[in-house]
């Protein structure tokens, strides 16, 4: 299965 | 004080169309330069960000930058009752009562539809969103904005479109992009091929790639993301397999809406 990445914390670590 | 007006409501009924099923409030950011929208979904998968400029108004007064957020749902009801040639009017005073009125006058019979939206929080935006450079991009894709729709219909009928994380793979090489469902019982593939221009198509599939790419991504997003072809009829797909995806409609000059989500990693 593949799983999700949050948006939210790719744009804070950025 | 914060006055605009549109002499069409065409326009932000187009907006609200593309925004209002997947993101339940967003944050407006009204400044000299026009309206910056921003709105995340409650699981925070999706990002979406419109830019309107100032131009896009057929009388725009801001004299002092001023955020709000708003419920979406709350305006895209008001909205459907507007006609599309209705005149609107968005004023706000920064007088503290937190509220932004829009007004709907019909121009044949004067009718005249006021609505009060007091503001409400927003979950987590704006965010700082940076422009990445081309180069991070495997591949782009521009198509017809009405053709990624219908290919996303397809797919979500084809797809077990019920369960949810329903996966789409979105493969790209340089003679065409390839659209990949599973079902419940078999697999449906979508191939469009790079439009050549001897064909002379009214709207090119074209495709830009630095290397073959192949992402996943969740086929109930996307399918929101196409309704942004009340905007703009061409899509534009930027694609990198540690980025969000883009999905870009430009809105005739006067600005964008953007629709950012990551591709799905195995587990």
């Amino acid at each position: 299965g593949t799983k999700q990445g949050n948006i939210m914390s790719f744009f804070k670590k950025m | 004080i914060l006055e605009l007006r549109l002499v069409q409501a065409t326009l932000f009924k187009n907006v609200l169309e593309a925004i209002s099923d997947l993101f339940s409030k967003a944050n407006f950011d009204f400044s000299g330069t026009g309206l910056e929208l921003q709105a995340m979904d409650t699981s925070h998968v999706a990002l979406v960000a419109l830019l309107l400029r100032a131009e896009a108004f057929n009388h725009y007064l801001c004299d002092r930058d001023l955020s709000m957020g708003l419920n979406l749902a709350d305006m895209a009801k008001a909205f459907r009752c507007a006609n599309n040639d209705d005149i609107i009017t968005i004023k706000a005073e920064e007088d503290w009562s937190d509220t932004v009125t829009f007004t709907f006058e019909s121009p044949e019979d004067g009718e005249i539809s006021i609505f009060d939206f007091d503001f409400v929080g927003t979950n987590g935006v704006p965010l700082e969103i940076p422009e990445f450079p081309e180069s991070e991009y495997q591949a782009k894709v521009r198509m017809p904005s009405a053709k990624f729709m219908r290919i996303c219909k397809k797919l979500s009928s084809f797809g077990d479109s019920g369960d949810r994380d329903t996966v789409v793979i979105i493969s790209v090489d340089k003679e065409c992009v390839n659209f990949f469902t599973r079902g419940k019982t078999g697999t449906s593939t979508i191939v469009c091929r790079q439009t050549q221009t001897v064909d002379k198509p009214k709207e090119p599939t074209l495709i830009e790639m630095k290397e073959q790419v192949s992402l996943a991504f969740d086929l109930r997003y996307m399918n929101s993301f196409s309704k942004g072809s009340t905007l703009s009829d061409q899509v534009t797909i930027s694609l990198s397999s540690n980025l969000p995806a883009v999905f870009e409609y430009k809105i005739a000059e006067t600005g964008y809406i953007r629709y950012y989500m990551l591709p799905r990693i195995e587990e």
